[in-house]
């Protein structure tokens, strides 16, 4: 097997910022259950951005696949308006 | 369409607005016009009325501001996060933010700000983000030309649901507002179809349905928010697999596309496949591997143009009838995959196979867009 090019990792972990950033500003991605208790205030389950990523998908009419695709990332990637698309 | 939790609304028809500060990218007097024309369109179909102040509170104040600004909702600077308002409220409610950072234009080279103050605006009214992609309300900015500009069908009955229809006498109606294509409207048809580094395009009005083989669902899409530099709606469209792009035609120009880009030089005319000047519009197009040919059709003709000749194939047009036992004497779309080509006439589809020369089968097109 081929170690994956520093890039890519870097690559990988810019997407998952990115996504980070975008779905807790429009999807309220903070999971505010109670007993949610995590040392890092910005810690985020995996499952819980997979949820996320799935109303976004949805909400976009994308596949609904929970994972960062390609598709998914161009929508993340164009310019927008700053209102939540789920309104709290 | 979409509104806000609890359908927050102005308990009132008149409502105030005063802008605050200016952009340096385009002068006082634009911005002005830009504002009052994207209040407008709100107004025209509503008894809602707009009227400017120059102190005091305003229902909806304006400003132009970077990063944070003083909401505790900052900006990202260029790109990105565009503007954003808050829905109907005393206080900040109705107040629209835009971000200094941007480019802001009146025009294409730089986001317009009439068409994401009339976004914004449909948020400062009680409007939510819609999922209809040809609505003004959904989230991300398409550029479209804002002399042609209208609401779509979503928007309007979004704020109409808010606040009723428009109580004036309009001397001449208003046009339909423009729908968003029904994957599942039996009477469907499309403007045309083409294929795409493995993945299939469907066009229809302003937008296109993207399908990829694997995927039983096709994500619709507005065709600007993927191409700005091609028209908003196209005639005919096929892949040149041999250079790897792919051609789209609107009246008698075409654009070629590889990726995202649209192609240097272009647009061109179409006379440079041979394709006479009396020809005001190609219905349909398809390239065919096996051959190297590339068929266009226009009404009850068609002509064959030989990609590796560069040039038109003697003795055309014939009739589509001639040629093709089976298919209607005109076609809307077409496009060819592993040996057969498939025709588009209205809601029917007919499948064709080249070697034998004839039709087997007789479809509903609705299935490849996922209904």
């Amino acid at each position: 097997s081929s170690a994956v090019p520093l890039s890519e990792i870097e690559k990988n972990e810019e997407d998952w910022q990115l996504a980070q950033t975008y779905l807790n500003r429009f999807y309220k991605l903070k999971d505010s259950s109670a007993g949610f208790a995590s040392k890092n205030r910005n810690y985020v389950s995996k499952s819980s951005l997979s949820n996320k990523i799935k109303k976004m998908q949805e909400f976009f009419g994308l596949e609904i696949t929970g994972n960062l695709d390609s598709a998914t990332m161009g929508i993340m990637e164009k310019p927008r308006c700053g209102v939540p698309d789920v309104a709290e | 369409y979409n509104h806000f939790p609890g359908t927050i609304k102005w308990k009132k028809d008149k409502i105030t607005y005063r802008i605050l500060n200016y952009t340096p990218d385009i002068s006082s007097t634009d911005v002005d016009t830009a504002i009052w024309r994207a209040l407008k369109i709100w107004s025209d179909i509503t008894p809602l009325k707009f009227t400017r102040i120059f102190e005091g509170e305003a229902d909806i104040m304006i400003s132009f501001g970077a990063r944070e600004h003083g909401d505790n909702y900052p900006f990202d600077g260029a790109n990105g996060l565009l503007a954003h308002a808050f829905p109907p409220a005393a206080g900040i409610g109705g107040d629209t933010h835009f971000d200094e950072d941007e480019t802001w234009t009146m025009g294409s080279n730089g986001y317009n700000l009439f068409l994401v103050a009339a976004h914004e605006f449909g948020h400062a009214l009680g409007l939510a983000h819609s999922r209809d992609p040809g609505a003004l309300m959904f989230p991300t900015y398409t550029f479209a030309s804002v002399n042609e500009f209208r609401l779509s069908q979503d928007d309007v009955s979004g704020i109409q649901a808010l606040y009723g229809a428009s109580n004036e006498i309009k001397p001449n109606p208003r046009p339909q507002p423009p729908k968003t294509p029904e994957k599942c409207d039996p009477y469907l048809s499309f403007d045309a179809v083409a294929g795409l580094r493995g993945e299939m395009l469907f066009f229809k009005d302003r937008f296109f349905w993207r399908r990829h083989p694997q995927m039983p669902e096709a994500q619709l899409t507005l065709i600007n928010s993927f191409w700005p530099k091609i028209p908003a709606k196209i005639d005919a469209a096929y892949e040149n697999f041999e250079r790897d792009f792919l051609v789209v035609i609107q009246g008698n120009k075409y654009w070629a596309v590889n990726g995202y880009d649209v192609m240097p030089g272009y647009p061109k005319n179409i006379r440079r496949f041979g394709i006479p000047s009396s020809v005001r519009k190609i219905d349909a197009a398809v390239h065919i591997r096996t051959t190297s040919k590339t068929l266009f059709f226009a009404g009850d003709q068609y002509w064959s143009f030989d990609e590796t000749k560069r040039a038109m194939d003697e003795g055309y047009p014939h009739l589509i009838t001639d040629d093709w036992p089976g298919i209607p004497a005109r076609v809307d779309a077409a496009f060819e995959q592993h040996g057969y080509i498939y025709f588009f006439r209205g809601p029917a589809q007919f499948l064709y196979n080249i070697r034998e020369q004839r039709v087997l089968q007789i479809d509903r097109i609705n299935q490849w867009v996922g209904c």
